[in-house]
């Protein structure tokens, strides 16, 4: 049974889909059989992984109950990962689902059919806290938060951990913190010292020993559309990467 | 009557906050009036300016029709700036506007009665093309689009202009592209500078002559909650954003 972690922060930019990709295929590596679900209508854990996010059908028709979700899941050719691919469409699905019924079960409902055959499955969220993170939210056993070293993001982190608990009361008492991820971290500013010595303070035990640096190789293995373990093995940041998928490995039973 | 400006990108974290703050600052300092709307419910906008993101009325107030838009305005003590400061009430509005008469029209009639008393009004978006979006692109005479040198960013660009060219066409048939501006530039690597070619290949003509870079100053000025002209006037982040406000006065009339 597929221990399911949502990669969730409403504020844009912090490294939620370089973490979704990297953390996946970390595992994949480890011999976890992984899905990587890609709910977020930009696609870039689409296309970072080199799928075309102008496929026929994705998540989108499979949360709408055009297709199964099974009929759309792909293998970029990823080390036991396998995607399920986002497209524009998915853009619309915040207002449409607006109106349905148990709008914010349907992603749950859907992986449900697809839990026995993984041991993970990884979950690439929107900057926002509309339907489709909630949806996220509602299917997870656990919550990682990528958070870059920086003053803005410091600042929504308490509205989404209030978000969590609300989810958890409403939809899913089992919804834990997987932990926060420190990512970007620039040893050379003060700034990211500060924050990470202010985080400590006020979220002790919830912090993952992995720290995820600013490194460049990150940024450039997108546009080979390859996680970084495939495009730069030995760069801190696959290094740091392969780390993460341990600890994660650490926290759960499977 | 003044010159709407919103400041938009779906990508999150690419500096649409940054830009707003500090090109409002610019703009006041160079005597032009500005208002600086800050239509993102993260509220970056509001603390990023020092000022509280709780306050009992804000944006959301006078958008859902429950007070005016002149009785929110604040003076923050920033010179020639004055602020309609966000709150986390404005998550609910993307919900609450979805089954609204002329929801896409709200922040345009609310503008309309402030437009005469500025030079200039600067939106700040949220990362989505939701109905704020939306609405700010539908209330602006042109949108500025702040994109980040890096891979994610360039892939979102031709769906924003795709966003634009709708709501041009339903809703308001004088928006324009005020500019692309590239931030975070990082001349020491070859990402920044294939990005900004290859912009400059598929763009030209609509790319602003100033071009941001990555300084640390920048970001750390809204912990101090002042825009970087009050924080650190000699910093290349400081003079990028005078250079950025010479151009956008440049370009208009006003
Ligand atoms: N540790 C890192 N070092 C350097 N660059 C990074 C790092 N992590 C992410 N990046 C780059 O920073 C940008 C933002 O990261 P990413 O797109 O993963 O964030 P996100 O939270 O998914 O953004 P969004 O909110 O738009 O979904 C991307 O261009 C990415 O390549
Ligand atoms: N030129 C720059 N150099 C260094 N840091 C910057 C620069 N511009 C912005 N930053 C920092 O990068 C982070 C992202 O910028 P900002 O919050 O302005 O982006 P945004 O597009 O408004 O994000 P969101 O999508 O969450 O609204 C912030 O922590 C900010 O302080
Ligand atoms: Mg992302
Ligand atoms: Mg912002």
């Amino acid at each position: 049974q597929a221990r399911v972690i949502a990669i969730a922060n409403q504020k844009g930019g912090v490294g939620k889909t370089t973490t979704a990709i990297n953390l996946a295929a970390a595992l994949g590596i480890a011999g976890k059989r992984t899905l990587l679900v890609d709910f977020d209508p930009q696609g870039n854990a689409t296309s970072g992984c080199g799928l075309s996010t102008a496929s026929e059908q994705s998540i989108y028709h499979a949360i709408m109950g055009e297709c199964s979700l099974s009929s759309i899941v792909v293998n970029p050719g990823i080390r036991g990962v396998d995607i399920c691919p986002s497209t524009q469409d998915l853009y619309g699905a915040e207002l449409e689902l607006a109106t349905v019924e148990n709008r914010e079960d349907r992603l749950r409902e859907l992986l449900y059919t697809l839990r026995k055959g993984y041991h993970y499955i990884v979950i690439d969220c929107p900057p926002s806290l509309g339907l489709l993170t909630i949806n996220a939210l509602t299917a997870a056993d656990s919550v990682l938060i990528p958070l870059q070293c920086e003053y803005y993001a410091m600042e929504g982190l308490a509205h989404l951990s209030e978000t969590v608990r609300r989810v958890r009361d409403a939809f899913n008492p089992g919804l834990s913190v997987e932990g926060i991820l420190l990512t970007m971290f620039d040893k050379r500013t003060n700034l990211s010292r500060e924050v990470a010595q202010e985080l400590q303070h006020h979220y002790s035990g919830q912090i993952f020993q992995t720290v995820i640096p600013r490194n460049v190789r990150l940024s450039e293995a997108p546009s080979f559309g390859k996680p970084v373990l495939y495009y730069d093995v030995r760069s801190i940041g696959a290094q740091s990467y392969l780390a993460l998928a341990s600890e994660v490995m650490n926290h759960g039973s499977t």
